[in-house]
Formats: structure tokens, C-alpha cells, sequence
């Protein structure tokens, strides 16, 4: 079925997150097959670092913790 | 650490407050600064220099979204704030967003909280995946000392112990859920989910959450003790009672009730009691059980009263389980009493153990 908005603004939320403190490379639009890869390894490195059920799918638990007020250092520290 | 192991030089360090937030007074915000970089001098040999002009190691200030370093603040929430690793130029800066509200109290943002978390940054710090510790990702407010051994270990190894260190208790490290000796201080339920009380932790398990969830006891309720010793559901009055010492709060859902704490022996235990080890009420019957080392009481909740001719053994009446409960939970008929690693599936009905399994087999351990 198609993507409700509310999906939408929650996975465009979650790529600018993964961005910032993930460094999940920007630009990737228009590389499907790469993007999916891409989103879905960095948000499994989310979950492995906060202990969540690493399913690499942007679950409620996810997107919770995400939506959670926090530092603006990158949690991977080579990104900072 | 950040690559490199990237650290200052040397061990003096130069800080600077370029400007202040109208949200505290500026003998508030130099405190809390003060403060926060002190949270690290105690554990190593770092020494901070405040200077008033020219260019310092660390320079403090407060912007919101975009404010000078390509690094955009989002304005409420969200993001708080951020600080670049030791270096030249605008290594060890640390930036604070205005748009946050900042205050000194357990309210958000607590200043003084997150600016010991981004010194930790300026001074070489990455992030830590402990909830415990100071250098967590993620904001919850904690009272007193909040280093954690996963923090100090962090820092001396960049620089090394503070040679006239008064000995300070860290906090210790988020107790990990699958340690086989993994103990418990309290299990209730909470509308259908349920809360596992250890250390300053709780873990929250939920039918629809495949993974328990540890938070610090204090991120959700600042005026709870950092210890919790019992607690039990009434579902009737769809409250929790929260047992620590000789006091006992009440939640409604996540909600303190108002009027609490109040003193244990409000329920009609003796002076003489303590502590509360344990708590559980027994739907059925509309009782709550109330053990206190080798002994238990028993609650009449719709009458407000302690029944007559308690307390009674908890060998003697519920044999098989030990004498003493660290925290006890009923399903369907059955109790669970948890003691040190082990847990009991006691049959109320037939008054026998059904089952001894590992505590931490709750948490899909």
C-alpha cells in the first residue's frame, strides 16, 4: 500500500538522523538499491549501539530513541 | 575516545565564557560551567584556567540553529548541544543551544549535565553505549556524583589519575540483563507491562516489545530514590506502591499521586520494620503480602488494614521457597518469589514450588 506522509516524515527523520550522528553518506537519492543497503546497515549500527532489537528497520523502540532529546556529537566518533 | 585517542597536550587546560543564557543568572551558568569541568579534575590531573579574553582551549557559548560553525542547533528539543575533540582553533569548543531552556534543577535541560557531557567531549570523551554513564548519548537527569566507572576509566586512560584523588563511589556500571547472577530489588506490573526494579535501573517488558527496556529509575521519576526495595499493582485503584526505606510512593500509570511519600507503617507495620523486601498483591483475595526478611505480613486492601496474627514464616507457609524474598510478582494462580539468581513458581492453590528457574529467564535471558 502506498507510504502514508506520517511514514514518510519518520524515515526522512530517521535518515537526517543517521546522517548527523551515524554518518550515513547524504546524496545516495536515485541509488535505490544502494540506499536501502545503506539505511539499513547504518540503522542497525543505531540499534547495536543503544542495545535495541537490531532488526534494521526503523521499529517504534527506533524511532523512540531517536526522537529522544540528545548531545550532537556523532555516536560513531570517526564522524565527529 | 575519538581516533587518534585525540587529547590536550598538556594537562592545564584554558576555558572562556564568550556569552551567557537569559534562562539562569551568569553566577548560575559560571557555576554549572565550573561544575562541569570540576566532574573531571577530581579523577585526573587536568587543571581548568577561566580567562576573560583572547582565545582558550575551550570556548563556551550559546546559539541557536546556525551559529558559526556550519553545525546547525534544530531549535527545542532534539539536539542540546555539541563540542568538537581536543585541537587548535575550534577544537574543544562546546556550544549550547539557545533554544533549549536550560535550569539547574532536575526540570529540563539541567546546564550543568549536559556541559560536564560535552567537556567530557572536549576533553577527548566519545560517547559511551552504557545508559549509565555521563557520556550516554541521549539526556536523563541523575542526582549526585555522575561519573560512572565507565566514564573515569575512559578519562584516565587520556590522562592518567588524579594523584591526590579523594576516593569518590563512581556509579557502577547498567546491570547487564543476561548476568547469570543477575539479582532483583523489585517486580511489579503496570497496566499489562512489566517493571523490573535494579540498581538505579528499571527494565520495562512489554507483550509488544520483543526487547526489555533499562532506564535509569530517576530519567522517569526524579523524585523516586535511586533504590527501589519492593513494589506491587493494586490493580483495583489502578495504583503502584514504591517501597524504599520507610517510605512508599504512589504512581498512577508513569504519575507520582500527590500526597506521597508517606511512612510505611502507615499500612500498620511495627516501628521495629525497616525495610520492605518484598511486595505482592494477590488479586483474588484483594491482599497484599508484605515480606520483611523471615517474616511476612498480610494487607486487606479494602479494608485499609493489616490482618491479625501476622506476621507469620514465609518458610513455615510457603515452603520449599527459602525464608527470605528479594522481590516476589503473581500470574494466574502462581506467585514468583525471586531471591538472589533464582526464581520460584510457587502454586498459591496447592502451595507448592512448581518451578525453580533462573531470575533473569524473564528477561528472555
Amino acid at each position: 500500500k502506498p507510504i502514508s506522509s506520517e511514514e514518510k516524515d519518520e524515515v526522512l527523520f530517521a535518515e537526517k538522523y543517521l546522517r548527523r550522528y551515524y554518518g550515513m553518506p547524504a546524496g545516495l537519492q536515485g541509488k535505490e538499491k544502494t540506499s536501502d543497503v545503506m539505511y539499513k546497515k547504518k540503522i542497525q549500527e543505531m540499534q547495536e549501539f543503544f542495545k535495541l532489537n537490531v532488526t534494521g528497520k526503523l521499529d517504534d523502540d527506533t524511532l523512540e530513541l531517536m526522537e529522544m532529546a540528545r548531545c550532537g556529537v556523532p555516536d560513531v566518533a570517526e564522524y565527529n | 575516545h575519538f581516533p587518534n585517542d585525540l587529547k590536550w597536550k598538556t594537562t592545564e587546560v584554558t576555558f572562556r565564557i564568550l556569552n551567557y543564557t537569559p534562562d539562569l543568572s551568569k553566577a548560575d551558568v559560571d557555576r554549572a560551567v565550573r561544575n562541569g569541568l570540576n566532574v573531571w579534575s577530581s579523577v585526573t590531573p587536568l587543571k581548568f584556567k577561566k580567562l576573560y579574553e583572547g582565545n582558550a582551549d575551550i570556548m563556551i557559548s550559546f546559539g541557536a540553529r546556525e551559529h558559526g560553525d556550519f553545525n546547525p542547533f534544530d531549535g527545542p528539543e532534539g539536539l542540546l548541544a555539541h563540542a568538537y575533540p581536543p585541537g587548535n582553533g575550534i577544537g574543544g569548543d562546546t556550544h549550547f543551544d539557545e533554544d533549549e531552556t536550560w535550569t539547574k534543577d532536575f526540570n529540563a535541560f539541567n546546564l550543568f549535565l549536559v556541559a560536564a557531557h560535552e567537556f567530557g567531549h572536549a576533553l577527548g570523551m566519545a560517547h559511551s553505549s552504557d545508559p549509565g554513564s555521563l557520556m550516554y548519548p541521549v539526556y536523563s537527569y541523575r542526582k549526585g556524583y555522575p561519573l560512572s566507572e565507565d566514564d573515569i576509566k575512559g578519562i584516565q586512560s587520556l590522562y592518567g589519575e588524579n594523584p591526590n584523588h579523594r576516593r569518590i563511589k563512581p556509579k557502577p556500571d547498567a546491570p547487564s540483563k543476561c548476568d547469570p547472577e543477575l539479582s532483583f530489588d523489585a517486580v511489579t506490573e503496570l497496566r499489562g507491562e512489566t517493571i523490573i526494579f535494579k540498581d538505579r535501573f528499571y527494565w520495562r517488558l512489554h507483550l509488544q516489545m520483543p526487547e526489555p527496556e533499562q532506564t535509569l529509575i530517576k530519567s522517569t521519576w526524579p523524585e523516586i530514590p535511586n533504590k527501589v526495595d519492593a513494589a506491587y499493582e493494586n490493580p483495583e485503584k489502578d495504583v503502584v506502591i514504591i517501597f524504599s526505606g520507610i517510605k512508599m510512593w504512589a504512581l498512577n500509570g508513569y504519575n507520582l499521586v500527590d500526597g506521597y511519600p508517606k511512612y510505611i507503617h502507615k499500612l500498620g507495620l511495627p516501628k521495629t520494620v525497616r525495610k520492605i523486601d518484598a511486595a505482592v498483591n494477590i488479586r483474588d483475595t484483594g491482599k497484599t503480602l508484605l515480606f520483611v526478611e523471615e517474616e511476612y505480613w498480610s494487607y486487606d486492601e479494602r479494608t485499609g488494614t493489616m490482618d491479625s496474627e501476622y506476621p507469620r514464616s514465609i518458610k513455615e507457609d510457603f515452603p520449599g521457597i527459602g525464608d527470605e524474598v528479594d522481590a516476589a510478582a503473581y500470574h494466574f494462580g502462581y506467585l514468583y518469589f525471586y531471591h538472589e539468581h533464582i526464581q520460584f513458581e510457587y502454586s498459591y492453590n496447592s502451595r507448592k514450588v512448581m518451578r525453580i528457574m533462573r531470575a533473569n529467564s524473564i528477561l528472555n535471558c
